[in-house]
């Protein structure tokens, strides 16, 4: 997965990430958006699989958007004994859904998904809907390992999070990173837009074979939401 | 060529067991795909644990999300179990 949270030259948050996963043929056939509501409002939005009920990618209107990439560590068992020992640990996409209908604010949403105990370990993305709000959670099963804020990454507008801990090179056979950040950069600030980021998520390794779907999203501008199911 | 994804709305009002069947009756086949995924990709030892999860499911996941779960496998016609593991499958997976 790739996962970018980046703010335009007016301030406004964009959120824009890609879900890779195995079995796209299948995924693709049954990815959805749902709008969850309630008294006939949206309260929060996700693209998600039919028969899924978690969300890996949300956005709550006015206050933040979350996806989520998946980290890698430990043994499949671990996350299966966590689920079943720590009572209060939850699946990942289970923990984005509570966050996305009860947090109200983006520190809401970054505060609950650093603090609470998940099954297994994963880097939350999350945008805001306010100018600098932005931040890679790399998280732990209990605990969060570091929060790597927007103004912090160089060159200070946007940051790009795939699979790997920021503060490690990626391996050679799998950089997605550097990719991303060019086409960023070449993109450049004062040109954000859902097309100019649908590009970026676009490019070459970016977009992979295992790309199932993207996503283009902003809190503060939730009508602008653009998902696609990629054919890669 | 790229897709737009099928939009739904899924009603919150609604109990929790009632929130789903509109959607999941429009992928018939995802039952059948659901099973290939879940054979493949789970490892095999974690499929009894994973059942101990389904047995006891209240026990494991918040009410609301165990009964969305109950609603989307009664409106499939599929195993309970089936339907836990394929939610589950992202963090078993993720090791």
């Amino acid at each position: 997965c790739t996962s970018i949270v980046c703010q335009d030259s007016k301030g406004q948050i964009w959120h824009a990430r890609n879900l890779d996963y195995s079995y796209g043929d299948i995924l693709r056939s049954i990815t959805i958006k749902v709008d969850f509501q309630k008294g006939g409002q949206t309260v929060y939005t996700g693209v998600t699989f039919a028969g899924y009920v978690g969300l890996l990618t949300g956005q709550r209107p006015q206050a933040f958007t979350v996806t989520v990439d998946e980290r890698d560590q430990g043994q499949w068992w671990m996350n299966l004994l966590i689920a079943i020992l720590d009572q209060t640990a939850k699946p990942l996409s289970l923990l984005v859904r509570d966050v996305l209908a009860t947090s109200p604010t983006y520190a809401d949403a970054v505060e609950v998904l650093s603090s609470t105990d998940t099954e297994a370990d994963a880097y939350f993305i999350v945008g805001g809907a306010k100018s600098g709000e932005g931040v890679v959670i790399t998280k732990s099963r209990i605990g969060a390992d570091d929060l790597w804020y927007m103004n912090e990454a160089a060159p200070g507008w946007f940051v790009v999070e795939t699979n790997y801990d920021h503060w490690v090179l990626p391996p050679t056979d799998d950089n997605r990173r550097d990719p991303a950040v060019n086409a960023m950069k070449a993109m450049g600030q004062g040109n954000i837009s859902v097309t100019s980021l649908y590009n970026v998520i676009s490019t070459h390794p970016v977009l992979n074979n295992k790309t199932v779907y993207s996503i283009v999203m902003s809190a503060a501008q939730p009508t602008a939401l653009a998902s696609w199911i990629r054919t890669p | 060529q790229d897709s737009t994804p099928q939009a739904f709305t899924v009603n919150l009002d609604l109990a929790p067991a009632q929130r789903w069947g509109h959607v999941v009756i429009k992928f018939s086949k995802l039952a059948k795909d659901a099973h290939k995924v879940i054979a493949s990709l789970v490892p095999e030892d974690a499929i009894p644990l994973v059942e101990e999860i389904g047995s006891e499911l209240d026990s494991y996941l918040p009410l609301e999300y165990a009964d969305e779960m109950r609603g989307i496998a009664t409106a499939m016609n599929a195993s309970l179990g089936d339907i836990v593991l394929v939610n589950l499958a992202y963090d078993i997976t993720a090791f």
